[in-house]
């Protein structure tokens, strides 16, 4: 605005009421503590439209026909403060009715990532218009879900879906046995690499400490999910065995400075391997909370 | 891990484009002052618990 620069953009605050209620889903036990998360699938009844509305909206707006669903996590922090975070939106049509699905794995994510004991699970789902503008109809007045009731179980109720896989069967198994040699389908783990650095040429001289280190890697095979998985995630491709967690190796080097030889720490990012695990290229890879 | 990735990643962190020619006799002279070593031995421990996420 007071930049020389621009001329000033004036905007207009268009407002789009929208209709939104707060889900809450109580997570406690539904997770198994050794499973891993694959997706989370929130699914909403639709209420139809009752013919005389459908009738007189589309007099009105006879182009316009879909709203815009947005759900987004909340989060009410100990101090009373809250945020939110988009999480999925789609359109729908007032025309239909019967569940909509909207992938929340990222919400579930967020959940997962707070300290012990997690308050329940708080979605925020709106419905508004469709696009803002002036031929923007009211469609999103029309769109009803059956609400969350307070004994649970009414027909239609929101429903949370999770679907996860057992790591017992689809996950590593942490350190390979030193003294058992691994064989080609054994499970995947992480294995001790020694990296002689004495040995390197151009280390000589130069790389002061350390002489080696142990690096790791990850060996072996990760079991593929059934069926079904595959053909509800296609795009997920299959599971292998990968450094889920690395880090850094700190070396000392000898640096010119001065017109005199100094030692000097540098650290080396992602050298050693601290955990492997199975994993799908194409997999979400969850996005770390801001504290 | 190959012994590229290594080297790359130390001509990287030094900003350095080729490995540099050092002296053999001037490196046997050469003492690690304590507060280097100290500097190196807390990056080893806390590389044990910082984890950075891999793939």
């Amino acid at each position: 605005r007071f930049s020389q620069n621009f001329r000033e953009v004036v905007g207009r605050f268009l407002a789009s009421e929208a209709s939104s209620h707060l889900l809450v889903f109580d997570m406690e036990q539904r997770l198994p503590p050794h499973s891993e998360l694959v997706q989370a699938v929130l699914r909403l009844f639709q209420e139809p439209v009752p013919r005389a509305a459908l009738r007189r909206h589309e007099r009105l707006f006879p182009r316009s026909d879909r709203a815009r669903v947005t759900v987004q996590w909340l989060h009410v922090r100990d101090d009373g403060s809250n945020r939110t975070a988009l999480i999925d939106s789609r359109l729908v049509s007032i025309h239909e009715s019967g569940w909509k699905a909207l992938d929340v794995t990222e919400a579930v994510n967020f959940w997962q990532q707070l300290r012990s004991p997690r308050p329940p699970l708080l979605l925020q789902v709106s419905v508004q218009r469709e696009h803002l503008g002036p031929l923007a109809s009211s469609a999103h007045r029309l769109v009803r879900f059956a609400p969350q009731g307070p004994s649970g179980g009414r027909q239609g109720e929101p429903q949370l879906e999770l679907h996860t896989l057992d790591l017992r069967d689809y996950g590593a198994q942490g350190n390979c046995d030193p003294k058992a040699p691994v064989t080609k389908g054994a499970r995947c783990c992480r294995q001790e690499m020694y990296i002689d650095l004495q040995g390197m040429k151009w280390a000589e001289n130069w790389v002061l400490e350390p002489p080696g280190f142990l690096a790791y890697e990850c060996v072996g095979t990760c079991q593929q999910p059934p069926e079904s998985l595959n053909f509800k995630w296609p795009f997920l491709g299959p599971r292998q065995c990968v450094a889920s967690e690395t880090t850094s190796l700190p070396v000392i080097v000898s640096i010119q400075e001065g017109g005199r030889l100094q030692p000097q720490v540098v650290s080396l990012p992602n050298m050693r391997v601290q955990t492997c695990s199975c994993a799908s290229d194409g997999a979400l890879v969850p996005r770390k909370l801001e504290p | 891990l190959t012994e590229e990735q290594i080297l790359d990643s130390l001509l990287q962190q030094l900003h350095l484009s080729e490995v540099p020619i050092v002296d053999k006799a001037a490196v046997e002279g050469l003492v690690i002052p304590a507060h280097v070593r100290a500097q190196y031995v807390a990056l080893l421990q806390r590389g044990h618990g910082a984890r950075s996420r891999g793939k």
